[in-house]
């Protein structure tokens, strides 16, 4: 079953 | 001190309703250049941007940044007073406790005065650099919404999947599969109703239909919605306003 990352993942906190 | 006047309230009344059932808390960013919002919904995996430029209000000043923490529900509850044709301020003394919501009707000299409470609210800025992509779709935006509200019917995923001369929405479930074709083309009187398709390379990727149930709630904000997409990034769904933009990022599934 394919998930759903979160996205937070893809950008990181500046 | 802040002092922002829109022509209507019918922007902000868009704005919160496209964004309060994602979000509950957010801070409103103040600058001089306009007002941001930077989100990520409870599930974490959406992330708003929103950008209401200078250019959007009426008169607009901001010496200097303030940031209003807001309850979207609390805000959306007094915003719901106030016509869309009215004018709409908002002004916060700096470093402000709460923010006054003034609706002026403009017809009858009727002066509706509210005041938000703020909250302090912690603000993890998440860095979102330019991006590469695969495809860009432009579209009318209740089209947009129309296909993913019917696909959804069928299944919790849905997939987009565009090649060089069409963009196929597909949908899979358990009674059955549905599939929607568009193909490019340029409406010339009605500009808004073409269909733009420019694809660097083939791309087919699946994404949360419940999610995307969320982003089209920005629909009445533009007659055309922006759609980019890159293999296993995050796709950018964009409203243009008139001056700034409603943006959705939302990962595709993925196997792990």
């Amino acid at each position: 079953m394919p998930e759903q990352p979160s996205i937070s993942r893809f950008f990181k906190s500046s | 001190m802040l002092e922002g006047k829109f022509e209507e309230s019918s922007l902000m009344k868009k704005v919160v309703d496209a964004i309060k059932d994602s979000v509950k808390l957010c801070n409103f960013n103040c600058t001089e250049h306009g007002v941001t919002v930077q989100a990520v919904d409870d599930s974490r995996v959406l992330l708003i941007s929103l950008l209401i430029g200078e250019a959007s209000f009426e008169e607009y000043r901001c010496d200097r940044n303030i940031t209003l923490g807001i309850d979207l529900e609390s805000f959306n509850k007094i915003i719901k007073n106030g016509n869309s044709s009215d004018f709409l301020t908002l002004i916060a003394e700096d470093s402000p406790d709460n923010v006054l919501i003034i609706f002026e009707d403009k017809k009858k000299d009727r002066v509706s005065e509210y005041s938000l409470k703020l909250m302090d609210l912690d603000s993890d800025f998440l860095q979102i650099d330019d991006m590469e992509f695969d495809a860009t779709i432009t579209m009318p935006s209740s089209e947009f919404a129309k296909i993913t509200r019917d696909l959804k019917t069928l299944s919790e995923s849905l997939q987009i999947i565009v090649t060089k001369e069409n963009v196929k929405f597909s949908s899979d479930g358990d009674f059955g599969t549905g599939n929607v074709v568009l193909k490019g083309f340029v409406d010339m009187d009605k500009p808004d109703e073409s269909i733009k398709i420019d694809m660097a390379r083939p791309i087919n990727l699946t994404f949360g239909a419940k999610y995307i149930a969320d982003i089209v709630k920005g629909t009445s904000l533009s007659e055309s919605v922006t759609i980019k997409l890159a293999d296993k990034s995050p796709a950018l769904f964009e409203y243009k306003l008139p001056s700034g933009f409603l943006r959705f990022y939302l990962a595709p599934k993925f196997d792990e």
